[in-house]
């Protein structure tokens, strides 16, 4: 059984594509099958690895109105143990289309169920809001990884976050756990880095992943190459940071 | 008649809030009166011009399923010519409420028609999302602003904001420009900044604004005391980036 982890948060531009695309694939290099499913209609984890949007046959959109199953969506990357089921722009249209459906929330729940077992682990980038798409992910995933932006405005949003999570615990997915907070984009010559990650260390103790992931501009560079940074510049801070979460989250499973 | 200015891009953490506080903070102290309206649940606008949201009376949820006027929700802040419009949590549920309802995306307009003539600039701070509050927005607006962070990732998104552009100046609101698109957290020391500002330059040569908003920690500092960078530290290169924003568009709305 796959370990299906959600990266989401409401706020936007913190990084949960960043950390679904390095993550996959470190996870990868470390021959674990990974699958990075693209649950976001900006599509970037798409483009992040390489794939052209215009050129895909079969998305997202299509598996969650029932078209096609997901395995039809699945594509290779240059990283033989990493896939990627991606996203088009039609996903826009699944927030409003889904409203009135039958099971709208466990659409991609259940669309998972055919493929989960051949993969380790799947990621679920989640667009910045707390829609139907990203409840969607949240009801699908066994956890739930929340990227968190060493910011002011990104540390406001966590507690509604958190709160959507018992929310849903309570509903759709009462297994569902948080898997942890990783502190991104840590600069250390930046007061309010060190202020934020005080703040989150002292409120949620034992929730906290030791993996920190510093700025770092090979990061935002990779994704214009359709790489991620390991393929980009293996030996960047950027690459080694995820590497570093990679191996944690594979204790962390062992352990439990 | 005011001015009113829809602030959005549906890519997460590009500076919409910090556009919408700081731009609104230095028309105010041009003597202009401006309003910010809060059209994000996550309600950064509000708490980064130092409102407490759980303190809030009337909100823009009420506004928009008709329970109170726009005007009684209007608070003032600390600059005599600057009023906000505020957003509670309540406003999440307004996505999935209006898609049933009548005239969804002319909720805002409609309630903007009673008070726009007390005020010469009205902003509307969106959400990282095209769904039915920036839809509200862009229905409202007599032109849009694009923050654009000089990053990839958002240099990609650009493409479908200004298809959705075309869609509304068809549909909903024919009467809608495109007021100008704002190069956000630009670092001249990295390459990539340069890159994306020449790729716009090129493909949208008359739609830049000539102000660049640079990277500056004053911005990111000045919501953790509810200010903008303007009454935090008015010497910051943030402050005078965002003044010389407002003056060119007080300039523009003069020449038109
Ligand atoms: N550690 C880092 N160092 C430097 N840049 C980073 C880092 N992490 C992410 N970035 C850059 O910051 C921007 C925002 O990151 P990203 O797009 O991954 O966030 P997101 O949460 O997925 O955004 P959205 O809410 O739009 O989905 C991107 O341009 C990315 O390249
Ligand atoms: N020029 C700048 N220099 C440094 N930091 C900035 C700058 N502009 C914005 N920031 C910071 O970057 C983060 C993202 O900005 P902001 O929240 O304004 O973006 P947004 O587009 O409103 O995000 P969302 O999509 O979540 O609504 C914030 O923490 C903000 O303080
Ligand atoms: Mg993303
Ligand atoms: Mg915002």
């Amino acid at each position: 059984m796959a370990k299906i982890i959600a990266i989401a948060n409401q706020k936007g531009g913190v990084g949960k594509t960043t950390t679904a695309v390095n993550l996959g694939a470190s996870l990868a290099v470390a021959e674990k099958k990974t699958l990075i499913i693209d649950v976001d209609p900006q599509g970037n984890t798409t483009t992040g690895l390489g794939i052209e949007r215009a050129s895909v046959q079969h998305s997202l959109y299509q598996v969650l109105i029932g078209e096609v199953s997901l395995a039809a969506t699945v594509l290779k990357t240059e990283l033989a143990c990493l896939s990627v089921a991606p996203s088009t722009k039609h996903l826009t249209g699944a927030e409003i289309e889904l409203v009135t459906t039958e099971r709208r929330e466990s659409r991609l729940k259940e669309a998972l169920r055919s493929i989960e077992q051949s993969f380790d682990y799947v990621l679920l980038d989640c667009p910045p809001s707390l829609g139907i798409l990203t409840l969607n992910a949240l009801t699908a995933a066994k956890s739930l990884l929340v990227p968190l932006q060493c910011e002011y405005y990104a540390l406001e949003g966590l507690t509604s976050l958190l709160e959507t999570l018992k929310l849903v615990q309570r509903g759709f997915n009462p297994e569902l756990y948080l898997e942890g907070i990783l502190l991104t984009m840590f600069d250390s010559r930046n007061r309010l880095s060190h202020q934020v990650a005080e703040e989150v260390r002292a409120h949620f103790p034992d929730r906290i992943f030791r993996a920190v992931i510093y700025r770092n501009v090979r990061l935002s560079e990779s994704p214009s190459h359709g790489k991620p940074a390991l393929l980009y510049d293996a030996h960047s801070s950027g690459a080694q940071n995820y590497l570093e979460l990679a191996k944690e989250i594979i204790r962390n499973g062992e352990e439990n």
